[in-house]
């Protein structure tokens, strides 16, 4: 029953495919799963990438209104950020790993795109968002998946968001509020504007029967990698990021304060509970960012009394 | 073979004692502290 | 001229085949390759130049052959024969050249990239055939041999690192003695003396201060290892652990702590080097404790074998 969701039913496929009941509801994806193959691929690939944002593609099937991830292959391409449709650049080598992917026994077509959004969260740009419309609108079913691996690392568990693009005009109904995630001060304009241009899919992961004892077998060495870690080294300009977006965005708010503390009777109480909310989010960021630090330096203060 | 393999083992423990370090993790230390201060 | 010219060939090839090379080559450097009465193709002067190198080659006359290699590089961009077979075989031949001279005229990291980069050349095909297998490992070793020889630094740190990472590398002989270099462990004499039989008269020359190549590339080398394992050391002791006098051991010292290819400080008057790491401590005792962490797992392992 757990390697079920590894086979692949031809047929199944192009009956999906034929119907395309995506185009009747902008809303019918609703959920995906990802492999733990296709996640350990792209979170290494997104780590590797450092500080550029790289991207790759992501193959499998749709199954109902879920997506299933089986695997993901890197492009040679990088600055997702910069154009829109980067991976043109990589139509050739697209066509060609997938036509060769089919030789080799892995029959799913080419489901999504992910990218890497290195220290800023997992949300869509106008870019992505612009890219993921044009994708929606000649390959569907599509999916973009986006990962933070310096957050991954800061936070000790991978930061994933997938999304799918609402068609253009369109008016989504008032959704209640996502889990809330520290956009950088450069990234919040641009986070705001396009917010409502894309809702985001549940995301769970799989593993076949192989895959899980392939990790337990890991896990028992596992425990080296995390005692000779030290998060609070590796993670030191993120950290330096952070404090400095932050203090960036303290003086914003304290600059709005002033202005409401001294002419407190003239705003609104609405406009008044906007700079509460500016004050909650910047102490929320703080608290985030001490608890990753108060995390690592135990894991130190471990280490000191376990080996000196 | 156990014996001296843990022997070995034991023979590296401190695995450090320096002053440069204690000085290093002090202040990796300190930081972290005024950290939680600043946010609290 | 071109009755000259053809008298030139003809006789070159005479020499040629008397192996007289250097008469070969300064009867073929008398064609006026740059003549105003004739209109040469950049294919032909380009193959006049490479020939002329190599001749001088044979005859070890490396200053010569470096002459006509340069001009060589400048006509090898205007040759718009480089895609046919001829056009393949004298950009090969070119490239084996400047290689064989970078070699003899001591520049070895240069050589050992160049001598890399003609080892990777698989997938050239020339008349239907690839490049001989052999051709290619022996580009190989020779870059092995090249990047052994050249100045220990973080640069040939690096070339290091390619190699010894690349898989056809660990079926060469000279794969021992590479490991050791790439680890920086301290190399013995009884490993330089079998590495010394491999080398070419050219890198086993002596030097100005009475010490081969190889022996200043080795000393060099070891000292490099030291200043890993010791935090400081004085002369007389550095002396002994390379197998040279003190004095001689400052000095090797002195100019690579000059030219920035080893970190320290030299008190003259106590006779002590003192070295210092980049590595902080912090990422110095998280090695530690992956090494203590890995010998606790052998140890795990053992146990478990013997079902203690």
């Amino acid at each position: 029953e757990v390697d079920a969701i590894f086979k692949y039913d031809e047929v199944q496929q192009s009956a999906i495919q034929a119907q395309k009941p995506w185009t009747k509801d902008p809303h019918y994806f609703k959920h995906v799963k990802v492999s733990a193959l296709a996640l350990l691929k792209m979170a290494m690939h997104c780590r590797s990438g450092g500080n550029l944002e790289v991207m790759g593609m992501m193959q499998g099937k749709t199954v109902g209104d879920t997506f299933i991830v089986m695997d993901s292959f890197a492009l040679p391409v990088e600055g997702t950020e910069t154009r829109v449709n980067a991976q043109a650049e990589a139509y050739e080598y697209m066509v060609e790993f997938v036509q060769t992917s089919k030789q080799v026994g892995r029959l799913e077509n080419v489901v999504g795109w992910y990218h890497s959004h290195p220290g800023y969260g997992c949300w869509m740009s106008g870019i992505d968002c612009s890219t993921q419309m044009l994708n929606q609108q000649y390959q569907e079913p599509f999916l973009a998946i986006i990962i933070d691996p310096i957050r991954t690392v800061a936070a000790g568990k991978v930061e994933i968001g997938a999304f799918r693009t609402y068609p253009e005009g369109y008016k989504p109904p008032d959704e209640p509020a996502s889990e809330y995630q520290t956009i950088p001060l450069s990234k919040i304009e641009d986070f705001g504007v396009h917010a409502k241009q894309y809702y985001s899919l549940d995301v769970s992961f799989f593993k076949s029967s192989l895959d899980s004892s392939l990790l337990s077998l890991l896990w028992n060495k596992y425990w080296v990698n995390t005692l000779s870690s030290s998060p609070l080294i590796g993670n030191r300009d993120f950290v330096a990021g952070q404090i400095s977006d932050l203090a960036e965005k303290l003086e914003q708010a304290d600059g709005q304060l002033v202005h409401s503390g001294r002419a407190g009777s003239f705003f609104t109480p609405a406009e008044r509970k906007k700079d509460d909310s500016q004050l909650t989010k910047i102490s929320h960021d703080a608290t985030k960012m001490t608890v990753e630090q108060i995390k690592d330096i135990t894991s130190q203060v471990i280490k000191d009394l376990l080996f000196n | 073979q156990l014996a001296r393999q843990i022997s070995s083992l034991v023979r590296q423990l401190p695995t450090v004692d320096t002053k440069q370090f204690k000085q290093e993790f002090l202040m990796e230390y300190n930081d972290a502290l005024l950290m939680v201060y600043l946010a609290s | 001229e071109e009755q000259v010219t053809t008298i030139r060939e003809s006789l070159a090839n005479v020499y040629e085949g008397g192996e007289e090379w250097s008469k070969a080559a300064q009867i073929l450097g008398g064609i006026d390759l740059d003549s105003g009465n004739r209109i040469l193709d950049a294919e032909y002067k380009l193959g006049k130049c490479v020939k002329i190198a190599r001749l001088y080659l044979e005859d070890d006359d490396a200053v010569k052959a470096e002459a006509y290699i340069k001009r060589a590089s400048f006509l090898l961009p205007k040759d718009k024969n480089e895609s046919s077979d001829e056009g393949k075989v004298l950009a090969l031949q070119y490239k084996v050249c400047y290689a064989r001279i970078l070699d003899a005229k001591r520049r070895f990291l240069e050589a050992a990239l160049r001598y890399y980069e003609l080892s990777q050349h698989e997938n050239v095909e020339i008349s239907g055939q690839k490049v001989d297998e052999e051709e290619l490992t022996h580009a190989l070793a020779a870059s092995i041999t090249c990047s052994i020889l050249a100045a220990a630094g973080p640069q040939r740190s690096r070339v290091l690192a390619t190699l010894y990472k690349d898989e056809r590398c660990a079926s060469l002989p000279v794969f021992a003695i590479l490991e050791k270099v790439y680890l920086e462990r301290i190399l013995r004499k009884a490993e330089v003396d079998a590495f010394s039989e491999t080398l070419q008269p050219h890198q086993i020359a002596t030097l100005a201060d009475g010490s081969t190549v190889l022996d200043r590339a080795v000393t060099e080398h070891n000292l490099l290892s030291a200043s890993k394992l010791y935090k400081n050391i004085s002369f007389m002791e550095l002396g002994s652990l390379l197998g040279i006098d003190a004095n001689k051991a400052e000095k090797v010292a002195a100019r690579m702590i000059t030219e920035e290819r080893m970190q320290g400080s030299i008190d003259q008057v106590e006779g002590i080097i003192h070295f210092a790491n980049d590595v902080e401590e912090l990422a110095q005792w998280d090695t530690q404790i992956q090494s203590l962490c890995m010998s606790v797992n052998s140890v795990l392992d053992l146990m478990a074998k013997k079902q203690v």
